[in-house]
C-alpha cells in the first residue's frame, strides 16, 4: 500500500503478528484446503475395460490401491509438541533447504498373479510379489 | 461385479486415459508391448486349461497366505495312476510358470530296430532372460483301453543321443495325463538352444516289443484341443522385479 496509510500498515502488522503466533485450529481451514489423513484409496483396474481380455486369461481385473493423505508427525508419549518442535528445529538447522515432512506410503504389500498369452500363444502365469498395496502409513 | 468394493470410482475411461493406464500396467507387468496371440479358440486348449488350474491353485494359496503343498492341478478327471502329486512347493516358490505348445510331431519307425517313436519339439527360446528352470514336465494324454489288461512301458528320450529322461509303467485300462519329468533337459535347452532336438516318446509292451504310439492310446497334435501334448516349466526369477514408485 502506498505511504499515507502508515497507520493502517502498523495495524496490519500488529494483526499479522497476532495471526502468525496463533496456531490455526483444524476448523480454520476451509473445506477445499482440509486434506484427509493418510489412508489407502481404492482404484479398480479392469482388463476388460482396457480391451485386453483377448490375451489376459485371468484375473478379470484387480484392485490397485494407492496411499494418499496428510501426514502429521504422530504426537505420542515420546514425541510431544515440544520435542517435535526441537526435532524440526535441529533438522532445519542441518538442512535449511528441506523441511522434514513425513510421507504417506505403503506399509504392507501383497502379491498378485496374472495369467496371459505371449505372442506365440504360450501361456505364462507370473507372480508379482509386493505389487498391491495392503496398508498405508506415515514414514 | 459383486467383488468390486462399493467405494471404487467406476466410470468409462477416455481414450488417452486408457492408453496411459495401458502403458503403466504393461510396465508393471514387465512387458515391452501387449502380446498379440494368434490362434483362435486358444483358451480351450490343454495348456491354458492346465495353467488356469494352476492360477486358481495359486490364487487360493495367496488368499490363505498359507503354504499348502502344491498338488498337480485337478486333471481332466482321470485315474490317480496317471497324475503326479507334487509334494514340493515349487508352485509357491515359482515366480513364473510357462507352458509351451508342441511345434512339430513326426511318427518315425526305424526298420533295423523296428522301433516306433513319436517326436515332439518345443521352442523354449521365448523364456525371458534371468529365469532359472526349477522344474519342467512333458504332459501327454492317453486314452483308456477296456479290452487289454496289460501294461505299457512309456519312455521319453532326448533326441540325437536317445538319452533316456523318464519312463512310466501304465496299465492299458488307465486313461488320463502322463507326466514326464524333463527338468534336466529343459535347463540344457535353455542354456544351449541349438541342441534342442526335441523329445522322442516310445512305447513297449512288457515283453519288450515296440508298438505304434497311436495303438497305445496316445493323443497327439491331431487329437481334441483339450488333450494335446504340451510342456510346462516352473521358473524362479534370479532378480526380484522391483517396481519404481510412481
Amino acid at each position: 500500500a502506498v505511504g499515507g496509510k502508515k497507520k493502517n500498515q502498523n495495524r496490519n502488522k500488529s494483526t499479522n503478528k497476532q495471526e502468525s503466533s496463533r496456531i490455526p485450529k483444524p476448523g480454520d481451514y476451509n473445506t477445499s484446503e482440509q486434506k484427509q489423513a493418510c489412508k489407502k484409496h481404492e482404484l479398480y483396474v479392469s482388463f476388460r475395460d482396457l480391451g485386453w481380455q483377448d490375451w489376459i486369461i485371468a484375473p478379470e481385473g484387480y484392485a490397485a490401491f494407492y496411499c494418499d493423505g496428510e501426514c502429521s508427525f504422530p504426537l505420542n508419549a515420546q514425541m510431544n509438541a515440544t520435542n517435535h518442535a526441537i526435532v524440526q528445529t535441529l533438522v532445519h538447522l542441518m538442512f535449511p533447504d528441506n523441511v522434514p515432512k513425513p510421507c504417506c506410503a505403503p506399509t504392507k504389500l501383497n502379491a498378485i498373479s496374472v495369467l496371459y498369452f505371449d505372442d506365440s500363444s504360450n501361456v505364462i502365469l507370473k507372480k508379482y510379489r509386493n505389487m498391491v498395496v495392503r496398508s498405508c502409513g506415515c514414514h | 461385479d459383486n467383488h468390486v468394493h462399493s467405494s471404487f470410482i467406476y466410470r468409462r475411461l477416455r481414450n488417452h486415459e486408457r492408453r496411459e493406464i495401458q502403458r503403466e500396467i504393461l510396465s508393471i507387468l514387465g512387458l515391452p508391448h501387449r502380446p498379440r496371440p494368434f490362434s483362435p479358440g486358444k483358451q480351450a486348449s490343454s495348456a491354458p486349461l492346465f495353467m488356469l488350474d494352476l492360477y486358481n491353485a495359486m490364487a487360493v494359496e495367496e488368499e490363505e497366505e498359507g503354504v499348502a503343498p502344491y498338488r498337480a492341478a485337478p486333471l481332466l478327471g482321470h485315474s490317480p495312476a496317471l497324475t503326479t502329486a507334487h509334494d514340493t512347493n515349487f508352485l509357491n516358490d515359482a515366480d513364473m510358470v510357462m507352458s509351451f505348445v508342441n511345434l512339430v510331431e513326426k511318427d518315425k519307425e526305424f526298420s533295423h530296430q523296428r522301433r516306433h517313436y513319436k517326436e515332439f519339439r518345443f521352442d523354449l527360446t521365448q523364456i525371458p532372460d534371468g529365469e532359472a528352470v526349477t522344474a519342467a514336465e512333458f504332459r501327454i494324454y492317453k486314452d483308456r483301453f477296456l479290452l487289454r489288461a496289460c501294461f505299457f512301458f512309456f519312455c521319453i528320450c532326448r533326441d540325437a543321443e536317445t538319452f533316456l529322461l523318464d519312463s512310466k509303467k501304465v496299465q492299458a485300462s488307465n486313461g488320463g495325463w502322463l507326466v514326464f519329468d524333463i527338468t534336466a533337459t529343459s535347463n540344457h535347452w535353455v542354456m544351449n538352444p541349438q541342441q534342442n532336438f526335441g523329445l522322442q516318446l516310445c512305447v513297449e509292451t512288457m515283453d519288450g516289443r515296440s508298438i505304434n504310439i497311436k495303438s497305445a492310446g496316445i493323443i497327439g497334435r491331431n487329437g481334441p484341443q483339450s488333450k494335446q501334448p504340451f510342456v510346462v516349466a516352473f521358473f524362479k526369477a534370479s532378480g526380484v522385479l522391483l517396481r519404481s514408485v510412481r
